[in-house]
């Protein structure tokens, strides 16, 4: 474990606390998409099978449960939470998330490490979370005036990413034969699409005015 | 550890 991965996971677990956060205490998701979170939910369901097989440190096992009860509580909240769904912008959240699955899924069948059941499936997590969050950025793209919860729950989510590349580069040179071209491809595809978003948000943030995408 | 298997991040 290193400060950038440190960093990184806890910019992770920072902005989910922030969006149960805004959830929970404010019951409200405005500006939230159902779609990311649900393709986040599938991403750890698919990534941490792993909890039953084997076994790497107390702080690795927590933080996935933690990533796994925190992304389906929040789908819970959003679709059938009686006052939390009310708030949820179901007619702007329109991005066709079932189409990001499958050709995430084919592209795990071709391309992987080792053809075995769950390593399939981890790459598929990871050509999944890599495209996650387009239904979120799309959604904040419609979404006039951006609450500064849901900001920076999207700020943080890319910081997370961020981090991670700096982590990557860090073991690259610090450990023996650690390459891992399918994470560090999807990873950087992933971070990429922070961009522009970034760009909207460190501009808002400077003048203090609240976030607005373009059009 | 050849990066197949070590799954140690996140």
């Amino acid at each position: 474990m290193n400060i950038f991965r440190l960093a990184g996971d806890m910019s992770h677990l920072f902005s989910i606390l922030l969006l149960l956060l805004k959830i929970h205490t404010i019951k409200s998701c405005a500006g939230v998409s159902l779609k990311t979170q649900e393709l986040y939910a599938l991403v750890f369901a698919t990534r941490y099978l792993d909890i039953f097989t084997g076994y790497i440190s107390l702080y690795n096992t927590l933080m996935k449960m933690f990533f796994l009860w925190s992304s389906f509580t929040i789908v819970w909240y959003m679709r059938y939470h009686n006052v939390v769904r009310r708030s949820y912008d179901k007619d702007q959240d329109t991005f066709r998330h079932y189409f990001l699955i499958l050709p995430c899924f084919i592209l795990a069948l071709l391309v992987h490490e080792k053809f075995t059941f769950l390593e399939v499936l981890w790459t598929f997590s990871l050509y999944l979370e890599a495209v996650a969050i387009l239904p979120q950025l799309v959604l904040l793209q419609r979404t006039r005036n951006v609450d500064n919860l849901t900001g920076h729950y999207v700020f943080f989510l890319g910081a997370y990413r961020s981090f991670y590349i700096l982590n990557w580069i860090y073991r690259y040179f610090t450990e023996q034969n650690y390459y891992k071209w399918i994470t560090w491809i999807s990873g950087l595809v992933q971070t990429a699409l922070y961009a522009d978003f970034f760009y909207y948000y460190v501009k808002s943030w400077r003048n203090s005015e609240r976030l607005q995408l373009p059009a | 550890s050849s990066g197949v298997t070590d799954k140690d991040e996140l």
